[in-house]
């Protein structure tokens, strides 16, 4: 279930719709203070289904849509796509048989969130379980964030053993 | 279930004490149970980097903390390799040398898990495949562009424009 | 006393402001009250880099934190500078054009406050006067050497001794 | 009152003695992971009266003694000295007429803390009077410890108000 393709748009600061493609195994992301990198590593995490709104840096949901900048406007919608290669058909249930599995969240700034698989409509439980003990959930031990990394080690010994239960 | 979870303890425990001398280049570490029971115990990690007396975690450097926490989360790895991995500037702590094992061991792994990673460490840059640049030409519009070394490294000179 | 809090605060908050966009080439900050009465109110801090919307300093990167941190540390030196400022790896999370910016504005305030900064950074090792290497030949004992840039980079180069 | 000389000397992995002589405005301070570069800072901090074990990565106080390596045995005995230039008079108090400020603190494993300044013994108090007001104290805004920068602004608005007192 190798990553191929990253698709947002009206996602924070990716405003316009954004393609990144991802076709190798060690994929190097770079560029100034400020751009927008952890923000990528955000949309992953809320498509995946993060629900706490300051586990992404703000304070409520409607935070992660494009709040305008100097010149633009603010949008009304956040979308983040997730493509993965599912060749070997490892995905676990009913997707076993698809080659690709496309992962989708949707928001508006008056509405909920959406989630689709394949662009079906599907609940966020759907999304956690495709993941489920893969270490692939929204705040699993797959995705470290800037800074997490030392606070790894410096958790309460019951934290750390959430890790562990990921992995069992 | 309390085997699964022993079983578990047991690998992750074995890996660690395997991955972390090849990431400082020598020395011990281990898990360790607060308690007798596993259902209920916490997890405490002790590590003794090459040539210093056993210690908790606190005592480590920064550096030294970072290197031990990338030693478990890629013990959890080893176990239970996820599709794929994100590390958002795990490398900002280390030294050269710490950094060069550190890309050693990715560029390993890589083999069963791919890795995104964010970095403005020249080294870490130079084991990337492929390096996407994320660049805000538009103030607070960021894009995404393909670039080679040189071009990467000359972005982060490049401040985001004023 | 009241009035002198209340002094402290404006000239601070004048201090951050003029010390802000010139970290950050550009932008604005300003410091919030959080209450009415001074004497029992919080402080908020407002950033908004260029080109960007006024944000609270949650949104903000790992970078542009870091650089509005040393712009209010640095607005409470200038009201009353220290004999000197230790800083531990503060330009860690930089980019290299922050990391200039930062370089600049120590070299100004090192005229009236003497700065010890421990360093990985290239960039920053070369604003020092004088470089103290600080070396474990011996496994787990610290000693300290005179370097010059030279010396300071393979340092960073050389392992702790396995 | 420029800092001009530190001695260590049985401080954390500073187990010799140890000096560091400091002439200029602009010291740089480097060396590999582990080598003991905050170790020096931890030493700052203790000398001008850090009462709490935690706040220096440790359980204990006494954990600031060497507590032994690969080949050494661990001592009895922790101290540091900070040498300052008080030519201008500007420290507070009766040592404002020395033309040279040293502050000593030592501890034995099996004892207190004793404070020195110009090897005079005297209590914790009098070093923190010394440095009142100038944003020099233990946990004052004048040492910014590793990883601590961005948590600064990160603080609650009670916490930013206590730098600002120290300031005023
Ligand atoms: N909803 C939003 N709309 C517009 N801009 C946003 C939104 N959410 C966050 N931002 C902006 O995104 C920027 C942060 O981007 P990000 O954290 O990805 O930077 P980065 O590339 O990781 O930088 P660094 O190298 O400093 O870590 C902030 O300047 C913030 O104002
Ligand atoms: N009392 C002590 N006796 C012996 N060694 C100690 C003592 N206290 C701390 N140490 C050792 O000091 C080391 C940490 O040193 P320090 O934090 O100064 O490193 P550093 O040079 O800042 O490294 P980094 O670049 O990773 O931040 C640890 O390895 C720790 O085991
Ligand atoms: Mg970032
Ligand atoms: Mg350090």
């Amino acid at each position: 279930m190798r990553l191929t393709k990253l698709k947002l748009a009206g996602f924070k600061t990716f405003v316009d719709p954004t393609s990144i493609l991802t076709p190798g195994q060690l994929v190097g992301v770079v560029g100034p203070n400020g751009c927008g990198k952890s923000n990528v590593i955000d949309a992953v995490r809320w498509v995946l289904g993060e629900s706490k709104a300051t586990a992404l840096r703000g304070e409520s949901m409607q935070d992660v849509i494009f709040n305008g900048s100097g010149q633009r406007k603010p949008v009304g919608r956040a979308s983040v796509e997730l493509h993965f290669d599912n060749s070997q058909g490892r995905a676990s249930g009913q997707w076993s048989q698809y080659a690709e599995i496309a992962v989708k969240r949707v928001l508006d700034r008056d509405g909920e969130s959406s989630y689709y698989i394949n662009n079906l409509h599907v609940r966020r439980r759907d999304v956690i379980d495709l993941f489920m003990g893969t270490g692939l959930g929204p705040r699993a031990y797959a995705i470290i964030e800037q800074g997490m990394i030392s606070r790894i080690i410096e958790a309460k010994p019951e934290e750390l053993r959430f890790f562990l239960e990921e992995a069992a | 279930t309390r085997e699964q979870l022993q079983d578990t303890y047991n690998n992750v425990n074995r890996q660690f004490g395997i991955l972390f001398p090849q990431l400082f280049g020598g020395g011990e570490a281990r898990l360790i149970l607060t308690g007798e029971e596993i259902l209920d115990s916490g997890i405490q990690v002790m590590a003794q980097p090459p040539g210093k007396k056993n210690s908790t975690i606190h005592l480590l450097s920064g550096g030294e903390k970072a290197l031990t926490a990338i030693a478990l989360v890629f013990s959890l790895f080893q176990l239970n390799p996820a599709p794929f991995c994100m590390l958002d500037e795990v490398d900002a702590p280390l030294d050269d040398s710490n950094t060069e094992r550190f890309c050693e061991m990715v560029k390993r792994m890589s083999a069963q898990t791919q890795f995104l990673f964010i970095t403005h460490n020249k080294i870490t840059m130079e084991m990337a495949r492929q390096l996407v640049g994320v660049t805000m030409q538009e103030q607070g519009v960021s894009r995404v562009v393909e670039v080679d070394i040189e071009e990467a490294l000359r972005m982060s000179d490049e401040a985001v424009p004023a």
